[in-house]
């Protein structure tokens, strides 16, 4: 059920945290 | 020293691998190996030796004009003196706080920095919606206003703890000793691998003794 997602948990999926794309060569 | 420091000159606010290596999970080889890939990334838009807010995004995103909350964020936090660029010294410190041996406590504490968008010293409630409202943005998660609010209030109220209208340090670190999944993004297992990533320079290195 979306309403017993934790909004933390939500959040920290985010694309912006991809920082291994950093290390693609 | 060897050849290698006089071969050129090295960018603006690089720092000695040494003393990084001391202050980080780094080993000074680890060090040398962010070095090259900090060159890489340092160049890839304007070749001045820093990491400018489009070069960064352009290195996660594949693309310049990508916006996106939370990287914006990453990019302030890792901008310690504030000044608009990432210099070597900024970068090395804070990807070590991704590092698999970091410190919990140091994880913790840069994701509340992070989620501390205004910089008050507390996650507010508007802090989190905005965030939240910010991921399904960038997803194709679609979620009712009152499904949202409910993930909001709820999470928010489970957080703080002592029901002063914020979240602040401890009841943060509290709330992520009871769901760690939370500062898993804080961990870039690749930094393991990192002399493995860029070889170039260490191998240089061992032929120069």
């Amino acid at each position: 059920k979306p309403v017993s997602m934790n909004a933390f948990e939500l959040i920290s999926r985010s694309p912006g945290f991809s920082l291994e794309n950093l290390f693609e060569r | 020293m060897g050849c290698y420091h006089s071969k050129k000159p090295k960018s603006q606010g690089y720092e000695d691998p040494t003393v990084l290596a001391a202050e980080t999970p780094f080993t000074v080889s680890e060090v040398e190996a962010l070095y090259e890939l900090f060159k890489k990334l340092s160049s890839s838009i304007i070749n001045d030796g820093l990491i400018h807010r489009e070069e960064f995004q352009l290195a996660l995103f594949r693309n310049r004009n990508m916006k996106n909350l939370f990287a914006d964020r990453i990019f302030d936090l890792f901008d310690v003196k504030r000044n608009g660029v990432i210099e070597f010294g900024e970068f090395v410190r804070s990807l070590g706080i991704f590092h698999p041996n970091a410190s919990i406590k140091d994880k913790i504490t840069f994701a509340f920095r992070l989620y501390d968008l205004r910089q008050t010293g507390f996650i507010e409630q508007e802090e989190l919606k905005e965030m939240v409202l910010a991921l399904l943005h960038e997803s194709e998660l679609t979620l009712s206003d009152d499904v949202i609010e409910t993930i909001v209030e709820k999470t928010f109220n489970e957080a703080d703890m002592n029901g002063d209208g914020k979240i602040d340090q401890e009841e943060w670190r509290e709330f992520v000793m009871k769901y760690p999944s939370l500062i898993k993004n804080m961990t870039l297992p690749y930094l393991k691998d990192i002399t493995m990533a860029f070889p170039s320079f260490v191998a240089s290195t061992e032929v120069e003794d």
